[in-house]
């Protein structure tokens, strides 16, 4: 994965924001990179770029040896259904749809260009993130951090080489969130590039290296967090 | 604050899910509680019961001396109006409205009953947050934590007597999340009686009491997190 010399600007009126400025950043297939920073730092929008989630306002972003951010919308989704998976800051989670037809829906999209729908796959996902006892619940039935795991299920519903999760234990207490971050490990172990943003140390600790972003610019610096 | 023998219940289909099973708590005015626990045991329920957003299926709910449980519609919203301010797991801004505008709110629907809407007030808690270079921005240009920080600035936008907060440094870095956390201080500090839920052991640990929640019950023990 290879960001080159990335900006995002949002023009509002006469002003214009600066989400990243100049942002360049190598990963390579495999590793676990953490992003940390403050509330407001550019993480979010960086990852969203690397997801294809978003397009950048300048700059390239290549990602297993390919253009993204000048592909089509079509090519573009056909390429993240197979890809990515993507565990949103806020989940994101179809409202209409329970748990379990959440987490097959990406095994249905990717259907319609040959992959296979594995209901079985999709309840071992769920159970993995302790949540095989509310597969006929609607999102809005969910506690917060039911939601949360929901959503790292269905980013993992078509077993993708790319993990990209925004704050994945921001709602779950201690011990939830250490099941989290063992099936983050073992998703790495297993040979998957992992690409998460995190505030919490334990988490970003774990990662093979940090990227440190500060008012939309990459800090130097990978070492681990020590406060 | 007083609450007896209170059970949430959800019944899908022929289950029954038991959110809160026969929960009994009193909080003095002034007492600064955290409510803490692992994922779906029950503490967003149980600060919706007490901040009049949700009714038990059975049990008793009283605060500030009055029973809030069996107030119609009407009389809840005007309570709650000047009784309490709520920052939400999730937030809940209102996506049509800039973020000065979500904040005034409060204080304009407080004025259908006499109190008076202060620009000059809503812009110094939205300062306080860190939030004043964002006030004619949409929810959905901001990032997740200064979205967090909006909704707490609202929560304050009546000055109430009692605060209640879910995991308000959920989506904040340390640093934010820091000052977040002063400002929960500063509020009890002043005499106001604040019921947050965390997962984080910082903010856990400056309540004077932690209620710890399990499968729909309390626990005994309210010393300090360890782990
Ligand atoms: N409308 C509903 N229908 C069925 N079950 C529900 C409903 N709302 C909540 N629940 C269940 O009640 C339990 C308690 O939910 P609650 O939101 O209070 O948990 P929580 O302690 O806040 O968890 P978290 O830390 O994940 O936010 C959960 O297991 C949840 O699935
Ligand atoms: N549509 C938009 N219009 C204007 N500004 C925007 C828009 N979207 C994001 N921003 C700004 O870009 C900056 C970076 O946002 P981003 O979501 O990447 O931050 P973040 O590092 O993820 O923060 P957090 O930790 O709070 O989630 C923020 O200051 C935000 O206000
Ligand atoms: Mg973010
Ligand atoms: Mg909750």
């Amino acid at each position: 994965m290879d960001i080159v010399a990335t900006t995002k600007t949002y023009v509002m009126g006469e002003r214009t924001f600066y989400a990243l400025r100049e942002v360049s950043l190598q990963v390579e297939h495999g590793e676990f990179v953490a992003v940390v920073g403050p509330s407001g730092s550019g993480k979010s929008t960086l990852l969203n770029l690397i997801a294809g989630i978003d397009r950048p306002t300048s700059g390239e972003v290549w990602v297993g040896g390919r253009r993204i951010d000048t592909l089509s919308e079509n090519a573009l989704a056909r390429w993240r259904g197979s890809q990515v998976g993507v565990v949103f800051q806020f989940f994101q989670l179809l409202p209409t749809l329970t748990v379990l037809e959440n987490v097959l829906l990406p095994m249905q999209l990717r259907s319609l260009w040959g992959g296979s729908v594995d209901r079985g796959r999709a309840g071992a996902v769920l159970e993995r993130v302790g949540m095989s006892s509310h597969l006929h619940k609607l999102p809005s039935e969910l506690s917060g951090g039911e939601r949360q795991r929901v959503a790292l299920a269905r980013a993992l519903a078509n077993d993708p080489p790319i993990l990209i999760a925004d704050e994945p234990t921001g709602n779950l207490d201690t011990a939830t969130g250490g099941d989290v971050i063992r099936l983050f490990r073992e998703q790495h172990e297993a040979g998957k590039t992992v690409i998460l943003v995190t505030h919490e140390r334990r988490l970003a600790n774990v990662a093979s290296r940090r990227v440190r972003m500060l008012d939309g610019r990459i800090q130097a610096g990978d070492g681990p967090l020590t406060e």
